[in-house]
């Protein structure tokens, strides 16, 4: 499942005589600069390296026929324990609230209405609420997507986010849909106000997710945005978008790491059917190249 | 002579974390760091940004004839619409007068938020339906600028990934038509980069740069804690400049490119 670049380093280590720790050491160097490469956080890739070092460096791998095939497997498992088990969206609430946050651009307005159509196509029955009142034409675009596909949406103009969340919250409730998807403004994690308006819309709705949206071809400061989100906001849960792309996506192995939480979607395009369930041997496959 | 020998290994890789770390990427980072071991340790610095100073300055040809037609690609969510009211108002503030066209007949609610942009920037704008085609109306819009007596051009494309040959024929469309209208036609063929991108840059500037021919490039969203240190491997190789960055939402959040500036916040 792993072609070029990295199988290419592993069969490498075996290549110059009898694999010692020092030659792992110095072979395991060039996959740590795959994965920076790779957009995977210096950091991340540091620690990961360490962990497979541990193995790897063991008297099993170095005495073993095929050490670099050894390896190979050891870097590939490891990166498949790190980014998680798919893991389902949380809904046991009637209604169950869905929040969506992230990065201004991220995707996640057409993300919310793409998981309208993926929990409908599961019986539900979602309702949208266009929470970003900053964006120029935001509700518009919203409203429009989500028309356009036949799903409800919260039409009432209001000009604060977190009023405009609890009146939303009122009305779903007197019309019994079971899912209410909020999409919110983005935002940066070093915005205190635009931080403080997420958490007031959080404690207003209560949701059962609170998914980041991550663009999947966020570089080193991944790490910063998540832990950011996460420790400010508190995070559920992940979706990777732009992943019909040709970036690597180590931001996914970034995020993972900092939060701990789960990797629950992948964005591949712009219809409204783009959006696929995680798949960690897929993702891991992507990153290694 | 042994002074020249001496290395500091261990500022050689902060300075290389560093780098890393504001997504100047692998192969660039190395090339700084064996610059580095060729000068004294205490030189390091200075020599740092000597290098990253004569990286960035790239010449930009700025003279055209009106009007002058702006060009905005890039891939999703980047900043291109933003960008386009940012630097109408800050045309308009030099006194230009400034024509936005909306080619950007895909996406939901594109027209709309350009429409509100044209009119924080004081600019007219040209638009047609949803589902047009965007090369028809960049033709619209290039004798809408002539007949206006207008300065400037800017011209809005959808969000498109490099890796869509279809979506990228239809850009080389969109320049081809105008080019037919006139030869030097865009005179500025933009691309913007989400300062927060990674490697992935490198491969947007690279095919949007062999299907259209760049003349710049624009660096948005800065104001976040990313470096935007991805210019560096694509000035180094593609030669562009970085014209413009955008700072934040707001209208007068754009500053032409200052390599100074850029290089302190990389390095801080
Ligand atoms: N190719 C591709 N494009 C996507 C994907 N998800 C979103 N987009 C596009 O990315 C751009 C930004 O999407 P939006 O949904 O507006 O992003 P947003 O996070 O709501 O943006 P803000 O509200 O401004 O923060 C649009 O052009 C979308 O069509 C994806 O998975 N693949
Ligand atoms: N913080 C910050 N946000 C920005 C900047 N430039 C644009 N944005 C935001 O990024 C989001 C996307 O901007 P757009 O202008 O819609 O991006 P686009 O490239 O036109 O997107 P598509 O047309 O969907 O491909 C919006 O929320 C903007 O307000 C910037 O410099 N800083
Ligand atoms: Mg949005
Ligand atoms: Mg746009």
């Amino acid at each position: 499942q792993i072609s070029g670049r990295l199988q290419k380093i592993i069969r490498n280590f075996g290549k110059k005589g009898r694999l010692t720790p020092e030659r792992v050491r110095e072979g395991l160097k060039e996959v740590r600069r795959a994965l920076i490469e790779a957009d995977v956080n210096v950091e991340v890739a540091r620690e990961f390296i360490k962990m497979v070092e541990a193995e790897a460096i063991g008297e099993k791998v170095l005495k073993s026929f095929t050490p670099s095939e050894m390896i190979l497997k050891i870097v590939y498992e490891k990166m498949i324990e790190l980014l998680g088990r798919p893991e389902p969206l949380r809904l046991d609430k009637t209604p169950s609230v869905i929040m969506l946050v992230g990065l201004q651009g991220a995707g996640k307005t057409t993300t919310a209405v793409k998981l309208a159509g993926f929990l409908k196509k599961k019986g539900r029955n979602p309702f949208l609420i266009p929470a970003d009142v900053k964006r120029p034409a935001a509700f518009e675009q919203l409203r429009d997507l989500a028309e356009r596909n036949g799903f409800p949406v919260f039409t009432k103009r209001m000009d604060n986010a977190v009023r405009l969340s609890k009146a939303a919250l009122t009305q779903s409730v007197l019309k019994r849909y079971d899912t209410l998807i909020f999409d919110t403004a983005g935002r940066l994690h070093i915005d205190e106000e635009m931080i403080d308006e997420a958490i007031k819309i959080k404690e207003s709705v209560k949701p059962s997710e609170v998914l980041l949206v991550v663009d999947g071809m966020t570089g080193q400061d991944a790490v910063n945005i998540a832990k950011e989100f996460d420790q400010k906001i508190g995070i559920t849960g992940v979706i990777l978008t732009k992943m019909d792309g040709d970036t690597r996506g180590g931001a996914a192995m970034s995020v993972r790491k900092v939060t701990g939480k789960p990797i629950k979607f992948l964005g591949v395009g712009e219809k409204m059917d783009d959006l696929e369930e995680f798949v960690p041997e897929r993702l891991a496959s992507r990153i290694l190249g | 002579a042994s002074m020249l020998r001496r290395k500091d290994p261990a500022l050689l890789e902060e300075i290389e974390d560093i780098l890393l770390s504001g997504d100047v990427g692998i192969e660039t980072t190395e090339f700084f760091i064996e610059e580095l071991k060729k000068v004294h340790p205490d030189k390091y610095l200075e020599r740092l940004r000597e290098l990253l100073v004569e990286m960035l300055s790239v010449p930009h040809e700025s003279v055209h004839n009106p009007p002058v037609v702006y060009l905005f690609v890039g891939v999703n969510g980047v900043g291109k619409t933003t960008t386009i009211g940012k630097i109408g108002l800050y045309f308009r503030k030099k006194k230009k007068s400034v024509l936005f066209a909306a080619c950007d007949t895909f996406r939901t609610g594109a027209q709309e938020q350009l429409k509100i942009w044209a009119d924080r920037a004081g600019a007219d704008i040209v638009s047609s339906q949803y589902g047009a085609d965007p090369s028809a109306v960049a033709f619209d819009a290039f004798d809408a600028a002539v007949s206006r007596g207008v300065d400037c051009l800017l011209i809005d494309t959808a969000g498109r990934l490099h890796t869509k040959t279809g979506l990228m024929e239809e850009m080389a469309k969109i320049k081809r038509t105008l080019n037919k209208k006139r030869e030097d036609l865009p005179q500025e063929i933009l691309i913007v980069i989400d300062a927060t991108t990674g490697q992935n840059a490198i491969h947007q500037v690279e095919i949007f740069n062999e299907k259209l021919g760049l003349t710049g490039i624009v660096l948005t969203k800065m104001d976040g804690t990313a470096k935007g240190g991805v210019i560096l491997p694509i000035v180094r190789r593609f030669n562009l400049p970085v014209l413009f960055i955008g700072t934040g939402e707001a209208p007068d959040d754009i500053e032409e490119f200052n390599p100074e500036e850029f290089i302190d916040a990389l390095l801080s």
